[in-house]
């Protein structure tokens, strides 16, 4: 009988694990992902100690406390962080288990006697051999376990670089030309419950998302900025001085970027965009089609606001979304029909008639050369149909079941499980909102199931 | 590209206890990349 580590109501992937087709995105696609650095030693067949559930004690399993009886296994096969275990001393898969391979059910062989624990054999087979220190010599010796440092190093790898009560620059939901100050209320797995300044209302997104900004970017790029007027004051002081940072400020180096602002003013990078050209973008409103679009505006240190040309007219700039150009989400006109990827045509145009050609000449407006894109393809890693968790970056609050339906390049049109094509998303590869088979139930965050289909009664 | 990480492989004298006393094996365990 297995602990029970998850109060949230989350969907289990047990089930699925062992089915001959499944196939998990390794940790090692996750940089973002706890555990990154240490999972190229983790492997099959490595032998660990693990909580020993057969055992007459198992209140521990019940209760939650801290497992107490340990045996030794080894790992038969990995699926993200989840481990499938075999109790040495069984000879067969008919007591396989899985476990996470992260959770404190799981400590590096030798972890038992540094706590004075002595290991104690499953009960089913405790009669099956008169002299276990020789067996257990001879399934250990020459074999791999994981670093005695394991469960620390994974420890430190959930800790988030920010804090509850920062402040921070948070992309507008209701207004995405524009970003307002918010701040951290909650922090769960990295991922940061934000609140606007002037509201109660919350939003879910990843410590390392694109769409959260130090205090101070909005005015040192030009971006428009909804903030308290004792916080736009600060800014504007700032314009003509170093902007004063104040205790709760997040700070640059708490964000990830892909580029330095060195680059651009110590090495007078400038922005190849122009304003008016075209090119193609994934839609940031909806995730799952990638749109005709247009530079409305260039900002500094590479940053520009961008318009899909499908959206109904707009006059306000509202609809302005802003893009650095070193995005994966930006993409050079024709990158669509070169990958066999239905582009959505300006508003007014008919999908299956809609040419680049004919629309550049009677816009008059130039494509935004490839040189301007910046494309390199990492050794991702990710491979079609291999399942992972993923925010839906619709209602960031939820992390879900989903699978890799398709790749492109650096990009992956990652499928919510038991949702229509419609909801896909395409996104990066190095995207923080994808996470490895058993993240959720690591840091403590609800997953959320395929929907349940309503079987007809007979 | 992220960047290449170290594997380094060593082996090491693992302790063992069992309630009939303890003993030691030789195993190999990765230093991490630290």
């Amino acid at each position: 009988r297995r602990r029970a580590n998850d109060h949230l109501n989350s969907f289990d992937w047990i089930s699925e694990l062992s089915k001959p087709d499944f196939y998990a995105a390794p940790v090692t696609c996750f940089s973002h992902a706890p555990g990154y650095d240490m999972w190229d030693n983790i492997g099959i067949d490595m032998k660990v100690e693990v909580e020993n559930t057969d055992c007459d004690n198992q209140a521990n399993v019940v209760t939650g406390q801290t497992p107490h009886s340990f045996w030794v296994a080894t790992v038969m096969n990995i699926c993200g962080y989840k481990a499938l275990m075999r109790y040495e001393g069984f000879d067969d898969s008919s007591h396989d288990f899985w476990v996470n391979l992260c959770s404190s059910e799981v400590h590096a062989v030798g972890w038992c006697a540094t706590r004075g624990k002595p290991l104690i054999p499953p009960k089913t087979i405790e009669n099956k051999y008169s002299d276990w220190k020789d067996f257990l010599v001879e399934r250990l010796s020459g074999a791999r376990t994981l670093p005695s440092n394991f469960y620390n190093k994974i420890s430190d790898s959930f800790k988030s670089r920010f804090r509850i009560g920062l402040i921070l620059e948070l992309v507008d939901k209701n207004r995405i030309s524009q970003v307002k100050l918010a701040s951290v209320c909650k922090i769960v797995g990295k991922r940061l419950y934000l609140k606007y300044y002037d509201s109660d209302d919350g939003f879910w997104c990843h410590e390392d998302s694109p769409i959260i900004h130090p205090v101070g970017w909005a005015t040192t790029v030009g971006h428009n900025l909804d903030a308290p007027q004792e916080y736009l004051e600060r800014m504007q002081a700032g314009c003509d001085q170093m902007i004063e940072v104040h205790e709760d400020d997040a700070t640059i180096e708490l964000f990830k970027m892909n580029f330095t602002f060195e680059e651009y003013y110590l090495e007078g990078k400038t922005n190849g965009f122009v304003e008016g050209m075209k090119l193609e973008a994934v839609d940031p409103l909806n995730l799952s089609s990638i749109c005709v679009a247009t530079v409305m505006a260039v900002l500094k240190f590479g940053y520009m606001m961008i318009r899909i040309d499908s959206y109904d007219p707009d006059a306000t700039g509202s609809d302005w979304f802003c893009y650095h150009e070193k995005s994966p989400s930006i993409f050079p006109v024709g990158f669509c029909a070169a990958n066999g990827i239905t582009l959505t045509p300006p508003n007014g145009y008919d999908i299956n008639t809609f040419r680049w050609d004919t629309y550049l000449e009677e816009t008059k407006s130039l494509p935004a050369d490839e040189h301007l894109f910046h494309r390199d393809i990492p050794d991702h890693g990710f491979r079609p149909n291999m399942r992972l968790e993923c925010a839906d970056l619709m209602d960031p609050r939820l992390v879900c079941v989903a699978t890799v339906a398709r790749i492109v390049g650096r990009l992956l049109k990652i499928r919510f499980d038991g949702w229509p094509e419609e909801y896909d998303q395409w996104l990066d590869c190095e995207s923080p909102d994808i996470y490895p088979v058993g993240w959720c139930v690591l840091v403590g965050h609800k997953l959320e199931g395929p929907p349940i289909v309503q079987q007809p009664v007979v | 590209q992220a960047p290449s990480k170290p594997r380094r492989w060593e082996q090491k004298q693992v302790q063992i206890k069992t309630m009939e006393g303890e003993f030691s094996v030789t195993m190999w365990a990765s230093g991490g990349s630290d």
